[in-house]
């Protein structure tokens, strides 16, 4: 475990956190995108089947544990909760599954390293996590509105893939560990969907005003 | 012996 790897998995964290406390303290999940969060449970569910095969440490067991049940609560949150769902802005929240799931998939079965249930899985959940936060960028860019916490939130989540590369350059020279080129470049990929939401983010801390998106 | 991939990160 190095530094980037820790801070990558501490900033998703954060994002999570940062998400639950939204909607747990608030009562709001106005400007969260359901899509994105049924996409990222999608994507834990399946990448972390491993849970009952492989033991890699309590850290990582503990952490799989984390991001399963949150993202699950999240949600629950938006679609149960009988105060947090009335914030739910369906109309604006359109971009449809599929359109993502199914060629993630069909990526999946064509690209990946090994023919096994699981690794197919992994692989899915792996092209499935690099775009499962376009639903809630075009949710950024129609309400245009961004809150605070919200938008922090994304920031988190874009911190942690970065901050993944970094962690993945360091093991190459210090371990010899070598990633699969499959996660390079879903990972690079990932990273570069925010590049244009950092700018403004940056933009917006540098000028101290709220944080807008163009239209 | 067969190479499993092991992923070892989140």
């Amino acid at each position: 475990m190095n530094i980037f790897r820790l801070a990558g998995d501490m900033t998703h964290l954060a994002s999570v956190l940062v998400l639950l406390l939204k909607i747990h303290t608030i009562k709001s999940c106005a400007g969260v995108s359901l899509k994105t969060q049924e996409l990222y449970a999608l994507v834990f569910a399946t990448r972390y089947l491993d849970i009952f095969t492989d033991f890699i440490s309590v850290y990582n067991t503990v952490m799989k544990l984390i991001f399963l049940g949150s993202s699950f609560s999240i949600v629950w949150y938006i679609r149960r909760h009988k105060i947090v769902r009335r914030s739910y802005d369906k109309e604006q929240d359109t971009f449809r599954h599929y359109f993502l799931v199914l060629p993630c998939l069909l990526l999946a079965l064509l690209i990946h390293e090994k023919f096994t249930v699981k690794e197919l899985l992994w692989t899915f959940s792996i092209y499935l996590e690099a775009v499962a936060i376009l639903p809630q960028l075009v949710l950024l860019q129609r309400t245009r509105n961004i809150d605070n916490l919200t938008g922090q939130y994304v920031f988190l989540l874009g911190a942690y893939r970065s901050l993944y590369i970094l962690n993945w350059i360091y093991r190459y020279f210090t371990e010899r560990h070598f990633v699969h080129w499959i996660t390079w470049i879903a990972g690079l990929v990932q990273t570069l969907l925010y590049a244009d939401f950092f700018y403004y983010y940056f933009e917006s801390w540098k000028n101290n005003v709220k944080l807008q998106l163009p239209a | 012996k067969e190479k499993v991939p092991q992923h070892d990160e989140l």
